[in-house]
């Protein structure tokens, strides 16, 4: 269902499956609900064929977890209430189906710092500039 | 820390830069700073300079107010007028500059060594994004008038400010000993004042900017606040004809400036007069991807 081409058609379980079953190296088949248009797309985790070998146990959610991922550039957290690895493990996973329509999970700063720099200008002056929003004091990740 | 070092996560890849990626560096990190070539380093003997001492101060509490929360809190703090912190015995900061917040606060003039940021300094600092100290050009005391033979003339260059910077705040420091004991038990009040325009073979025309009062055991720093006249100067530098200080008696009397306890030029360089200027930048610089 996250494929545009497909987004028209029905959006039962079994249409989500029939994607899924494009990935033969995957074990686990999600089956994914496109909801809304916008970065973030909202996708429900479905675990089938749990003994095909596919560690399912990578995501840290009951089945049914109504998970996230981002459509255009990822940057998460996404909302203070998600957890971000199982966002990046989402992103990684839907990534994987479509790569070429989904980017890869990366994180975005949550806490910028500024740094400042002391110098001698060529008249003996000295400068204190301060350089807002340099250092990433926090991310995504943590 | 090098590969041995287990600190280093194992994913690192650690190689030395070859010339070309080192200056590409460089080269970024200039331009991400907006400076047109590598700032000169400091020089033997200019650190012991008051205006660099002082801005090493500033420099030092920024970067704390970066790594400490309880700093910042403090700051706070201080800035709505509560100081918090200070007056609730907030526990100093590592550098102790909640510390020297509170004796800059509780004694405008201190006997701190160098020239403290005060707490008036540090509400500037928190909005500034630059702060510039200038030294003070004038070398060789000018012939005045019998009138104004203690007068002391200081210039300073602003055409050297960054683009795209505004100025927000600016002082002219000045520092000042016990004055002489002639004056043991009078008030002397210093004025700074504004060259308006020059004259052959007379005195300047003046515009009194602001005035100070001191008891003659009075010891540190006494700032004047120039924050007008300086934007004046940036944006018309051909009027920028420098700043006249004079010290007077409580009845008017003028004296000497040495005699009243004022550190001029030929006093020690950490006790040098200077001017500071708190900046606001209108211009924001953007990293670029790489």
């Amino acid at each position: 269902a996250a494929n545009n081409k497909r987004k028209n058609q029905n959006r039962n379980k079994s249409s989500g499956q029939q994607e899924s079953s494009r990935m033969p190296s995957v074990g686990a088949r999600n089956s994914i609900k496109k909801e809304q248009e916008g970065l973030q797309q909202p996708i429900t985790i479905a675990y089938v064929g749990k003994n095909s070998g596919w560690p399912s146990d990578w995501i840290i959610a009951p089945e049914g977890y109504a998970a996230f991922y981002c459509d255009g550039e990822c940057s998460f957290p996404l909302n203070a209430h998600m957890n971000a690895t199982n966002h990046a493990i989402v992103q990684t996973l839907v990534h994987l189906m479509f790569p070429d329509h989904v980017p890869k999970p990366c994180c975005a700063p949550t806490k910028l710092n500024a740094i400042s720099v002391l110098y001698f200008d060529d008249s003996s002056n000295v400068i204190l500039k301060k350089y807002r929003n340099m250092v990433v004091r926090s991310c995504g990740c943590h | 820390g090098g590969l041995g070092d287990n600190h280093v996560h194992s994913s690192f890849i650690y190689r030395r830069l070859r010339n070309h990626e080192r200056r590409e560096i460089q080269r970024e990190i200039l331009s991400i700073l907006g400076l047109p070539h590598r700032p000169r380093p400091f020089s033997p003997g200019k650190q012991a300079s008051s205006a660099p001492l002082f801005m090493l101060d500033l420099y030092n509490a920024m970067t704390n107010e970066e790594d400490s929360e309880e700093l910042e809190y403090s700051l706070k703090g201080s800035m709505a007028g509560e100081s918090r912190g200070i007056r609730k015995g907030y526990p100093a900061s590592p550098n102790g500059y909640s510390r020297r917040i509170q004796l800059s606060r509780m004694t405008p003039l201190t006997t701190q060594n160098p020239p403290l940021a005060s707490l008036h300094d540090t509400n500037f600092l928190n909005d500034a994004d630059m702060v510039m100290s200038f030294v003070n050009l004038v070398e060789r005391d000018k012939d005045f008038s019998h009138h104004r033979r203690h007068y002391k003339e200081f210039r300073f260059d602003l055409t050297q400010i960054p683009h795209g910077e505004a100025v927000t705040a600016a002082e002219f420091r000045i520092y000042k000993d016990r004055s002489n004991s002639r004056f043991e038990n009078e008030t002397i009040q210093i004025s700074i004042y504004q060259i308006i325009k020059e004259y052959p073979n007379r005195d300047a025309d003046l515009f009194l900017l602001d005035t100070r009062k001191a008891e003659a055991s009075d010891v540190g720093w006494f700032v004047f606040d120039i924050t007008v006249t300086s934007n004046h100067w940036v944006i018309n530098p051909q009027n920028n004809l420098g700043l006249q200080l004079c010290a007077e008696t409580g009845d008017g009397r003028s004296i000497n400036v040495k005699s009243a306890g004022l550190v001029g030029r030929h006093g020690p360089q950490s006790k040098q007069p200077f001017m500071v200027a708190f900046f606001k930048a209108s211009e924001v610089l953007f990293r670029s991807v790489r």
